[in-house]
């Protein structure tokens, strides 16, 4: 049954291992040597999420947020960026029919990446806060498994805390575009692994040869708000290597109140 | 129901934006923040067919009707707020972010934000020093009438006021800044609940990422003119 147009969002069956334990490359991990949980050092990871997450998860290390515990949690500015940088691992099967396409989205990675699919490598640029979409459709299995490896890099000033704490550390996160408060606050202790991880949705996403991006809607007002307007402005990408010839609805109805059903 | 369909011809391997004419609405069921009146929610769908192939795409959202305004009061140099042209009171809390190791879940931002209108907020405001929230948190801010103050990754403290003093001039990649924040406002702009971009926490941004986020932010001038007639245009983007 080809896939219908839309979005499957890839939050199961992901593993993790550090990126020092591992000596395969991407391309051997998503093509030749795929990794298996029952292998150490691939434990279950927790998608989306922070490496952080996924140790605390496995019961690597002790829950940060109970006691003292966060204390015996090495800092990577102790461990160095290599200790928190990781693989994280799944696979995922697609039937795809003729003149269909697909891509992979991540909604957002901290800091930095580098994706392998069965084989194939792309880098995903630094930025904890945006979005990266990568067109798969030629590198896919267009019928049994796909292997999909990212491997994940911390931020590349997570700073160094001072004995004393303070709002921010010693300010090195600054220097990146990521979120400051993981080197402590006055209201609260450093994050060890500032964040780094694949913290939002990954998904793939099935269209035709058109695909449609980030619709913008802006309402405006006349007449003591009696007269509105909504106005709709859309990117469309065509994949295709034909004119695509289209037709454009937008449809604009209430939500169902309560239990009332729209039928 | 409003539903409307647009003819176009697109060229192989390009990207286009594209404008279709507006829909004209009289009396919508307005959205108010939470405490002055309902939020109300149209979904809007929108689709793509494609001759010979059908259907290419889709793509829907929650979309309210609202204006919000707000400006710095001369007397006391607080920021008024207004939506729908009524003055609102600002009963907001500062929000850091929902856990420490990310594990954001659709079930904790309900409660959280729940949490939030229950306690009789009408806004909640996301620290420089935290995410740019995720559209999860924004869907129930919509649902809850909690307008969102969304600042970005620029504190006093590490960007040029803290002790030791750093960063005078923010992060080293100011073209990387930007382009983070304007795919995260491209990500968020459509949430009724959005109420407010903020440059940053106790600082103003350096002024080449200031200057550039207040030209990007400003309303389309387009967007200002009465509409009587049906324009839609089609711009070549690359």
């Amino acid at each position: 049954m080809a896939e219908a147009i839309g979005k499957r969002v890839l939050d199961k069956g992901w593993l993790a291992a550090r990126s020092t334990e591992v000596d395969l490359t991407g391309v051997e991990l998503t093509t030749t040597t795929p990794p298996s949980s029952d292998h150490s050092p691939w434990i279950e990871a927790l998608i989306p999420g922070t490496v952080l997450a996924t140790l605390v998860k496995n019961k690597l290390v002790p829950d940060p947020f109970y006691g003292l515990e966060n204390e015996s949690i090495i800092d990577i500015a102790d461990s160095g960026r290599e200790h928190y940088t990781f693989w994280f691992f799944t696979t995922f099967e697609c039937n795809l029919s003729t003149n269909s396409y697909v891509e992979l989205n991540f909604r957002a990675i901290n800091y930095s990446a580098e994706v392998y699919l069965n084989g194939h490598k792309e880098v995903l640029p630094k930025g904890m806060f945006r979005r990266h979409s990568i067109d798969v459709t030629e590198f896919l299995n267009s019928s049994g498994e796909n292997m999909l490896a990212v491997l994940v890099y911390p931020p590349d000033h997570p700073g160094t805390i001072p004995p004393e704490g303070g709002q921010g550390g010693d300010h090195e996160i600054g220097k990146d575009v990521a979120a400051q408060y993981v080197e402590g606050w006055d209201w609260m202790a450093p994050i060890r692994d500032r964040n780094t991880g694949i913290w939002d949705e990954v998904s793939l996403s099935f269209t035709g040869p058109v695909k449609i991006v980030d619709p913008h809607l802006v309402s405006s007002f006349f007449d003591d708000y009696k007269r509105a307007y909504l106005h709709t402005t859309v990117e469309l990408v065509n994949k295709g290597d034909l004119v695509a010839d289209c037709t454009l609805n937008i449809q604009v109805g209430t939500e169902p109140e309560g239990d009332l059903i729209l039928v | 129901e409003h539903l409307q369909t647009q003819k176009l011809s697109i060229p192989a391997g390009s990207h286009v934006q594209y404008t279709l004419p507006e829909l004209f609405f009289y009396k919508p069921n307005l959205w108010w923040p939470n405490g002055m009146g309902k939020q109300s929610l149209y979904n809007v769908e929108i689709t793509v067919d494609v001759e010979d192939h059908g259907e290419s795409d889709s793509w829907s959202e929650h979309f309210g009707f609202r204006k919000i305004e707000s400006d710095i009061d001369t007397t006391t140099g607080g920021r008024l707020f207004k939506v729908n042209g009524e003055p609102i009171f600002i009963r907001g809390g500062n929000w850091i972010l929902s856990d420490g190791l990310l594990r954001l879940s659709k079930k904790r931002y309900k409660t959280d934000i729940k949490f939030h209108a229950d306690m009789n907020f009408n806004m909640i405001r996301c620290w420089g020093g935290g995410l740019a929230e995720r559209p999860e948190f924004y869907h129930y801010c919509d649902i809850y009438g909690l307008l969102v103050w969304q600042e970005f990754w620029i504190t006093g403290d590490v960007d040029g006021r803290g002790v030791p003093v750093s960063n005078p001039d923010g992060p080293l990649d100011h073209d990387l800044f930007l382009l983070c924040a304007r795919d995260t406002v491209k990500l968020l702009r459509n949430h009724p609940s959005l109420a407010l971009w903020v440059g940053g926490n106790e600082q103003v941004p350096p002024d080449d990422i200031n200057t550039a986020l207040k030209n990007d932010l400003q309303l389309h001038p387009y967007f200002e003119t009465n509409f009587e007639s049906n324009k839609n245009f089609k711009k070549e983007i690359s």
